[in-house]
């Protein structure tokens, strides 16, 4: 059985898409079958492999509200083993239509239940918010990476979010469990930056990924090429952080 | 009576709240009186002006759902002619609680009618979607100022805005005017900037600022002080750039 992971936090530009779309290449450059869902209307994660939105005829949206099964919907990526699950805009209707769902909290984890089997992991991207979709992917989750950027305002809401998991782990899914804090967007050069990662370390030392994604231009340069970074630059430096992610996640899980 | 000018875009991270807390103060340090609004739950512009969301008792919740008067929530800054309307975490659930409310769109531009003519400018800063309470703050404003982020991503959500505007000019706001894109983060060393910065003022050249917010250190600094840049380096681009923008705008509408 697939392991699922949600990337999330409600503060925005913090790199969940980047880590969503860099950490799914990089499990897939390690020939592990990874599929990426996207589910934040704003489908960042969709136009960043490559795909364009607007073309995206359906998507998680039916797949949540009219019950299309996600085998219909799933499309492969020029990476191989990399599979994406996409959206487009329709899914900001699917935050009203699922509030009036019997089970509204548990229709992504029956989707992802029926596909489960065909991946070794399915990452699932969250948009800025802590709305219905996103406790539908904390819901269907085995653990959530939560990405911290090395700045003031992120620290503020971390708090707040890990408040969110434990309401999650007691009433919806009590396997979900924290895979890490990823610190993002490291600079060494800033004092703000290392200030940041020292509070981190100091109040979550245990689930603190080894792992710190620096700053770094071809992060920024890929998604418009539509490609993960790791065929952008493979040797670049947003490259070989998320390469290292992927070899810290699969480690702690005991799978190298 | 005041302007009212929302600062909105649902991509994440964009600088929104920077730009609310900056300008606002700009202006009151041109001596415009001006209320800050946080129309954001995760409450950063609350924390960014020195107040902590935690020991904020009552706030612009209390005054959407329960009716209680602006009046009794306005707290005044360490910065002359600068007032806030604070928030804290009970905002989220108001995004439900407006729901079921008659006119529901329309409770942020009645409470801020009461106190309108008591400021030259309110500014509010809006969360990273397009729900029920950013519904509000366009419904309730005269212009948006949107950021955008010299980013690929940025980009991509533009688009999305610009209709979500439309239809609520065309609904809710016939007079809501776009006060200009506002260009973020910029570093002219890097290709994908000045990209950005060229595709955004081909195709919306008579909306964009010319004034644009470069990267600055200061400015992710002075949250974690809790005052505007203007306070923790005057000299610094940070503070310079806002200056700047205060100063276009007053021009634009014809104010100096
Ligand atoms: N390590 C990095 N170095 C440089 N740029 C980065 C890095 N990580 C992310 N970025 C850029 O920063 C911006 C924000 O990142 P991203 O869109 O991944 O954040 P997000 O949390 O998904 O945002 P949202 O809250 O809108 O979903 C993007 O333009 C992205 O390309
Ligand atoms: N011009 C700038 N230079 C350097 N850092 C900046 C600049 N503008 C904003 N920042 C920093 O970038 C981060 C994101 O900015 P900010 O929080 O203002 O964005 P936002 O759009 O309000 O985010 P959200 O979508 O979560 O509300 C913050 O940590 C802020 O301090
Ligand atoms: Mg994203
Ligand atoms: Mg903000």
């Amino acid at each position: 059985m697939g392991k699922i992971i949600a990337i999330a936090n409600q503060k925005g530009g913090v790199g969940k898409t980047t880590t969503a779309i860099n950490l799914a290449a990089s499990l897939a450059v390690l020939e592990y079958k990874t599929l990426l869902v996207d589910a934040d209307p704003q489908a960042n994660s969709t136009s960043g492999v490559g795909f364009n939105p607007k073309n995206i005829r359906i998507g998680l949206y039916e797949c949540l509200v009219q019950e299309i099964h996600p085998q219909d919907v799933i499309i492969s990526t020029p990476t191989p083993f990399l599979d994406l699950l996409p959206s487009n805009i329709d899914l900001v209707g699917a935050e009203i239509e699922l509030l009036n769902m019997p089970n509204r909290e548990r229709i992504m984890q029956g989707l992802l239940k029926t596909i489960q089997n065909q991946y070794d992991f399915i990452i699932i991207d969250c948009s800025p918010s802590l709305g219905l979709i996103t406790t539908n992917a904390l819901t269907a989750a085995n653990s959530v990476i939560i990405p911290v950027q090395c700045e003031y305002f992120a620290l503020e809401g971390l708090g707040k979010l890990l408040n969110t998991i434990k309401i999650i782990q007691n009433h919806l899914n009590k396997q979900l469990e924290i895979e890490g804090i990823l610190l993002t967007m490291y600079d060494g050069r800033l004092r703000l930056c290392n200030q940041v990662v020292e509070d981190v370390k100091t109040h979550f030392q245990d689930i603190v990924f080894d792992c710190i994604i620096q700053r770094n231009t071809k992060l920024g340069e890929a998604p418009s090429y539509g490609i993960p970074v790791i065929h952008h630059d493979a040797e670049s430096k947003g490259s070989i952080g998320y390469l290292n992610l992927a070899k810290e996640i699969l480690q702690k899980n005991g799978m190298i």
